[in-house]
């Protein structure tokens, strides 16, 4: 959705690249098994379409000579280390295992709970959020939130399936959108653009 | 083990 945004309006306008650089880096920690694992074609297919398609964002907003001059540099001022940082420490202490890939599958668990959180600050300073980019903000947490779905299905019905730090994680990733969630239903059912309050 | 979950999710 935000790479279709992107390519056919040529405009990033509130659209965090610090948020697309985090979710790359979600991404690349955490499908490394590309290299040494299979699941099914669906599985991989999807983490090529993560990593190619965040990897896209990034070039247009930092390269693209039309859509880079529309990004909001002044605005998007979150300092991501301070997300960083903490997810790699949790990552390091907090694990199943001890080894490299483990702990940076682990470290991508986290970052990808908070990652949001520079985009939803920029469109809290955004006064009119374009409608695409907040259509984009609600899928993909709306995406998020059918894991839980998934998660207490998989409970049922798979024997010995639980999996603490990812429930965990999501849950609160799920949780941050909820704010955003009732004023996007909100400008939604009055026929307003999305604004959120500051 | 059920406590060494198969990274199967995206």
């Amino acid at each position: 959705v935000l790479l279709l945004k992107i390519h056919a309006t040529k405009n990033c306008s509130g659209v965090s690249l610090k948020t697309q650089e985090l979710y790359a880096i979600v991404f690349v920690t955490r499908y490394l098994d590309l290299l040494f694992s299979f699941i099914s074609l669906y599985n991989t297919i999807m983490k090529l379409i993560f990593i190619g398609s965040s990897a896209c964002i990034i070039w247009y907003i930092r390269f693209h000579r039309v859509v880079s001059q529309t990004y909001d540099r002044e605005q998007d001022t979150f300092r991501v280390i301070f997300l960083i940082l903490p997810c790699l420490l949790l990552g390091i202490f907090i694990n199943h295992e001890f080894t490299i890939t483990e702990i940076l599958w682990t470290f991508s668990i986290y970052l990808e709970a908070v990652a949001i959180l520079p985009q939803l600050v920029l469109l809290q300073r955004t006064k009119n959020v374009d409608t695409l980019t907040g259509n984009y903000v609600f899928l993909l947490g709306g995406y998020r939130a059918l894991y839980l779905l998934n998660w207490i299905y998989r409970f049922l019905t798979e024997p010995g399936y639980r999996q603490w730090i990812v429930w965990i994680s999501g849950t609160i990733q799920t949780a941050i959108y909820c704010d955003f969630f009732y004023y996007y239903f909100q400008s939604w059912r009055r026929n307003e653009k999305l604004s959120l309050p500051s | 083990d059920p406590d060494d979950p198969a990274h199967d999710e995206l």
